[in-house]
């Protein structure tokens, strides 16, 4: 699975996910990764959050929009809000897997669970960050 | 204001003691090309939307990763692609799954967004879609990758007899799988090493 988040000059935060799906997987399953809400989810009030990780725990756990819901309702940060979802919630779930999110003002943030996760950012300062592991 | 983009590539077990340096270069490499993408389309201005697509776009052309090509196998040997898009402003979005010819999905969750009244289309009707978008459907050969049928075939041997993988020879994945250019591509190679991973559990 591959996402993206971004902010642009004019303020609107978008999110995008494409997957693959799982290997060996039957009956025409699908994960998270279409579903709105569980997989991606964005709104220039919150953040915009792209999922990456074991599709049938972040369906349930609606884990895009709960994390934006619970920055636009608690008014926690961000950071604070994916990691109450990603290491709290769905870890309680056995669910693993993270997302990359985006804030309406421009800071990148990361939450997984498991050993590692291809990600990077360009932030607004210009710097550009990748990493793979925890 | 503010631009700024980040991505990711797929979390999972991941262990150093199975990454080859030069595969790790290579992903950070692709990583990089896919967050330039993006920052480019912002730089010069152009929306978010735009910007996530052109990134992830780096990304499912690239056999690294499990996105278009370089997509997993389902039990019958096929590859079901799925993506979604979602613009913070007005919470439009649009969603594809189960598609089986398409060479970049998030054009197509894209389309859906702009050009339908719907959210999510799947399996042929999305593929129908798709044509009446003049998008461009490709070989389901295309998404084949020796690193991702040898996870199938490792897999299907573990299962029970009914689920076994027959081994016909006519079976046009098992034969490109043993086609010399294919083995002799940089990235196959690279990525085939991949089959020695303790693959996690997740299938199925």
């Amino acid at each position: 699975t591959v996402g993206a988040v971004a902010l642009d000059h004019s303020g609107n935060l978008a999110a995008g996910t494409s997957t693959g799906g799982m290997t060996n997987k039957k009956f025409g399953r699908i994960g998270d990764s279409p579903i709105i809400g569980a997989g991606t989810y964005a709104d220039n009030q919150a953040c915009a959050i792209s999922a990456t990780g074991h599709g049938e725990y972040f369906i349930r756990a609606a884990v895009a929009h709960d994390i934006c819901a619970r920055v636009k309702y608690k008014k926690v940060s961000l950071q604070q809000a994916a990691d109450e979802v990603i290491q709290e919630k769905l870890k309680a779930m056995q669910g693993d897997g993270g997302i990359v999110g985006m804030s309406p003002t421009g800071e990148p943030v990361f939450s997984f669970n498991s050993s590692g996760m291809y990600r990077g950012y360009i932030d607004k300062n210009g710097k550009i960050f990748t990493a793979i592991y925890q | 204001g503010n631009i700024a983009i980040a991505i990711h590539g797929g979390a999972g077990t991941i262990l150093k003691a199975n990454m080859t340096p030069e595969l790790e270069k290579a992903y950070h490499a692709k990583l990089a090309e896919a967050l330039k993408a993006g920052y480019q389309v912002l730089k010069t201005g152009g929306s978010s939307v735009n910007a996530v697509q052109a990134a992830i776009v780096i990304m499912e052309d690239s056999p690294l990763f499990n996105a278009g090509k370089g997509a997993v196998f389902t039990h019958d040997k096929t590859n079901e692609l799925d993506a979604s898009i979602m613009e913070g402003k007005s919470l439009n979005a649009g969603a594809i799954s189960g598609v089986s010819r398409i060479k970049n999905p998030i054009k197509l969750a894209t389309l859906v967004m702009n050009n339908s009244k719907h959210v999510m289309l799947s399996g042929q009707g999305a593929e129908e879609f798709a044509n009446s978008q003049s998008v461009e459907l490709v070989s389901s050969d295309y998404f084949h990758t020796d690193r991702r049928w040898n996870q199938l075939l490792k897999l299907l041997k573990d299962e029970p007899d009914s689920f076994k993988l027959s081994e016909d020879k006519d079976d046009k994945h098992a034969q490109q799988s043993k086609n010399p250019q294919d083995l002799n591509n940089e990235h196959s190679a690279k990525t085939a090493q991949l089959t020695q991973w303790p693959d996690d559990d997740k299938f199925g």
